[in-house]
């Protein structure tokens, strides 16, 4: 995402809006409520709260126009440019204005003016384009943008909260079960939260969830949280494990019978790839956990109660594993969700749980909360 | 006199080119001539900026890749800041 030079915002949260004329492709109504769903894309992810007045000078003024239309940008007849809008500030700052050539649709068969205007008032709010195509700021119309599972993009969510920050929580709003398939945004600070699968990557710690990762560096206290498809768009969600060879300067990635590898933020090519070339028997269909031993150069994974032995130098299985996790890491288990190393611990987590195990004195040196990284 | 079919084509895409490099791309309005320059003119550095930020090959030439995005329906805001 990129903003606009000075960084021009609202220095206040909540703003006024006019819809000073309308289109006359759409009833009124339509328009209105397409404004409103646009505003409300924002609202949702900042501080920021919207009214509408009908007359005298709002923070956001709605035109549409054609041609000529007052401003130092013509707009150009039917196609290419749809509509512009100005940063944050007084006068024609924070205005949009929606070029009147344009067929505009509640659907796509037109111009979608939903998707137009939310796009327009990120630039209201101080948002410039951005170079991520699945970006709401990307700067071209994409008629193929699914508006039943419209969303905006992490780029956006991260690029507005730069700006604003993220929406006030409010105890008092209950938690409210969804019937959907798709897993709820994760709290990080949630006492029950479990995790997925946990790695360093080139000395950051990584924590996945469903569909996000917190990143977490040493040198600062709040984690970051972004969609893993924002920086890995091939990789599932809903990863079993990870691991990092940081002599190769490697993650690997499991998710059922298959796993990638990554550098940075590339996956690499050739993957993903089948776990059993790795030397697991068929009936191992996934890995819970797994983790490299710097020194050792072997990488443990861990599969229900019982762990395999890799070495990273020959690239095979070592002999006689797999064995019962107990009975080498004694007080960890029996099933584990991810382990991580950090400090010359490992960290196993299982449900809401960690434990700090000395892999010299094998033994468990600390209980903690899964969370216990992020400064809850 | 009037062009043939393609010739008139080159010339529209050409157009096309300098104007949205102008407009998005803050492309000096006096740049002219820039399809027949060498690499290292301004021109050719402006489309590959552009094919960057659009995420298309950078190559720095007007592939087809790159009219095709350029005449789709867009934002009239500029892409780049001064």
């Amino acid at each position: 995402f990129r903003t606009f030079p000075g960084m021009p915002t609202w220095r206040k949260t909540h703003l006024t809006y006019r819809i000073v004329n309308y289109t006359l492709d759409l009833p009124r109504d339509a328009v209105d409520s397409a404004i409103e769903k646009a505003l409300k894309v924002w609202e949702e992810v900042t501080p920021l709260t919207f009214s509408r007045i009908c007359e005298g000078e709002a923070d956001i003024m709605i035109t549409f126009a054609v041609r000529k239309h007052g401003d130092f940008f013509d707009f150009d007849g039917p196609g290419k440019v749809l509509a512009h809008a100005y940063p944050p500030g007084p006068g024609i700052n924070g205005d949009a204005h929606f070029d009147d050539d344009e067929q505009w649709t509640k659907d796509t068969s037109g111009t979608n003016l939903f998707l137009v205007a939310a796009h327009e008032l990120g630039h209201s709010l101080g948002l410039q384009h951005s170079d991520k195509p699945e970006a709401l700021m990307y700067p071209v119309y994409n008629s193929s943008t699914d508006l039943a599972r419209f969303r905006l993009s992490q780029d956006d969510v991260t690029g507005i909260q730069s700006l604003y920050g993220p929406p006030p929580a409010s105890p008092d709003d209950p938690v409210k079960p969804t019937e959907s398939a798709r897993p709820q945004t994760p709290a990080k600070c949630d006492p029950t939260l479990s995790l997925d699968a946990v790695t360093t990557l080139r000395g950051e710690i990584l924590f996945f969830k469903d569909r996000h990762f917190w990143r977490k560096s040493l040198r600062t206290l709040e984690p970051g949280f972004y969609l893993i498809s924002s920086f890995w768009p091939s990789l599932p969600s809903g990863m079993d494990a990870a691991y990092e060879v940081t002599s190769r300067d490697i993650v690997f990635i499991f998710k059922g019978k298959q796993f990638w590898a990554i550098r940075g933020n590339e996956v690499q090519a050739g993957y993903p790839r089948g776990i059993h070339i790795l030397g697991f028997p068929p009936s191992v269909k996934k890995i819970d956990a797994a983790i490299f031993d710097k020194q050792k150069k072997k990488t443990y994974f861990f599969v229900e109660d019982k762990y395999w032995r890799f070495d990273e130098k020959k690239q095979s299985m070592d002999p006689g594993f797999p064995r019962q996790i107990v009975e080498d890491f004694p007080g960890v288990g029996p099933k584990v969700d991810a382990v991580f190393e950090a400090f010359g611990f490992f960290y196993f987590f299982s449900g809401s749980s960690q434990l700090e195990f000395d892999p010299n004195a094998k033994k468990v040196t600390r209980i903690l909360k899964s969370n216990s990284w992020f400064h809850c | 006199l009037p062009l043939n079919g393609a010739a008139r084509d080159e010339e529209d895409s050409m157009d096309l080119v300098q104007h949205y490099l102008e407009d998005y791309y803050n492309l000096a309005k006096d740049a002219k001539q820039f399809a027949k320059r060498k690499d290292s003119s301004p021109v050719v550095k402006k489309i590959q900026e552009m094919q960057k930020f659009l995420g298309l090959k950078v190559t720095g030439k007007l592939d087809s890749d790159t009219l095709q995005v350029m005449r789709k329906p867009r934002c009239g805001v500029p892409d780049l800041g001064e």
